[in-house]
């Protein structure tokens, strides 16, 4: 009745793209707001 | 909802791995009380992103069934759409049948192809959750999977990829945090949101919750999200300067930051400025972000991400609907 789940700390988004050779510029134009992950008329 | 720079592509996840199907297919998950759907990957998708993840093949399950339904999902960093289906889900040794869940039909490349982990298991309330279908959740209740209705997540001080902490279904271990448990209600049972009573920066209260704060607590998400409104005033408290890494301060001024305080159930829970600075590479980054989206019913909105559940080990009562901390082992 009671599991235990070991959970892994992954790598950033920005630290897999180095390892892959993507450019990173594109990232920093991206914009949103973290909040509308919690807009419910969005789901 | 004012769209501004985002920073979170800067932050890492923490993830654990289930298995689908007969036999199991694995797979490595955000386990996410922000949000209340499960999917994966599936071999229906053919994107870059899935090509790049462990993808849930329906037709070598022989407990799989499908349903004839489509739905888009939405993430603060990304949306996708799934299909949805149902199967068995093994969780370490427990056997949830029946299962629904959402097999991905399209997943952008940003951010999903450069995530480490393939899905999400969503761990909030059914009301948020895709309407007329069970939560994972509520199937190991009604299943009687659980010891007791209580999920709990403990972050390392230290992580790394081989452990960065465990969630655990059905209980608490005392042995991973310290003193008191502190309970705050849940206001609203769709997310794991709680009140907040006041912010203090160091020994100055901001009366910024005089009129009441919303907090989501998700561990689905990574940094401090503080209301739009105050992240000037707050950067200027704390002397940080913006920049393409965000918001950044002198490394050898940590230490003399002010400790951060919320007010909730009438206790202080401090955040000091070790917890609350990430150091990238030498680059001391203020760990917050900004949302303009207030709570539902009109409050200032803040995260509580893995940032503040660092510090903080925290219970998802499902029984009593409330969330509790203490201090973090």
């Amino acid at each position: 009745g009671m599991v235990r789940i070991p959970l892994r700390k992954g790598r950033s988004v920005q630290e897999v793209m180095r390892e892959k050779g993507v450019p990173e510029g594109f990232l920093k134009n991206l914009r949103g707001d973290p909040g509308r992950k919690y807009q419910l008329n969005k789901s | 909802v004012a769209y501004e720079p985002l920073t979170n592509y800067l932050d890492s996840f923490y993830f654990g791995e289930i298995s689908i199907g007969t036999p199991p297919q694995n797979f490595l998950v955000l386990f996410d009380p922000g949000s209340a759907n499960l999917w994966v990957p599936s071999t229906y998708c053919q994107t870059p992103a899935c090509g790049n993840h462990a993808r849930f093949n329906p037709s070598l399950s022989s407990t799989f069934s499908s349903i004839d339904v489509t739905y888009t999902l939405c993430y603060g960093f990304g949306d996708l759409s799934v299909a949805l289906g149902y199967d068995t889900v093994t969780i370490q040794n427990i056997i949830i049948r029946n299962q629904e869940f959402g097999l991905s039909l399209s997943e952008p490349s940003t951010p999903f192809y450069y995530l480490d982990f393939d899905g999400i298991l969503g761990m909030a309330y059914p009301g948020i959750g895709i309407s007329g279908y069970n939560t994972l959740m509520q199937n190991m209740l009604q299943q009687s999977q659980l010891a007791e209705p209580i999920f709990s997540f403990y972050y390392s001080r230290n992580p790394t990829y081989s452990y960065g902490g465990e969630v655990i279904l059905g209980g608490v271990d005392p042995q991973l945090y310290s003193g008191e448990v502190l309970w705050a209600p849940v206001v609203q049972e769709l997310y794991w949101k709680i009140s907040i009573e006041e912010f203090s920066i160091g020994l100055s209260a901001t009366s910024w919750c005089s009129q009441g704060c919303h907090g989501i607590v998700d561990t689905g998400s990574f940094r401090l999200t503080i209301p739009g409104q105050f992240m000037s005033a707050f950067l200027q408290a704390l002397g940080a300067e913006e920049s393409d890494y965000g918001f950044i301060v002198n490394c050898s001024s940590v230490p003399s930051m002010p400790t951060l305080y919320f007010t909730i159930s009438g206790a202080q829970l401090p955040l000091p400025p070790s917890v609350y600075v990430l150091n990238n590479d030498g680059t001391c980054v203020v760990g917050v972000e900004s949302t303009y989206v207030p709570s539902a019913s009109g409050q200032p909105l803040w995260i509580l991400g893995n940032l503040f559940l660092r510090q903080y080990y925290s219970i998802f009562d499902l029984a009593n609907n409330r969330v509790g901390f203490a201090q973090s082992a």
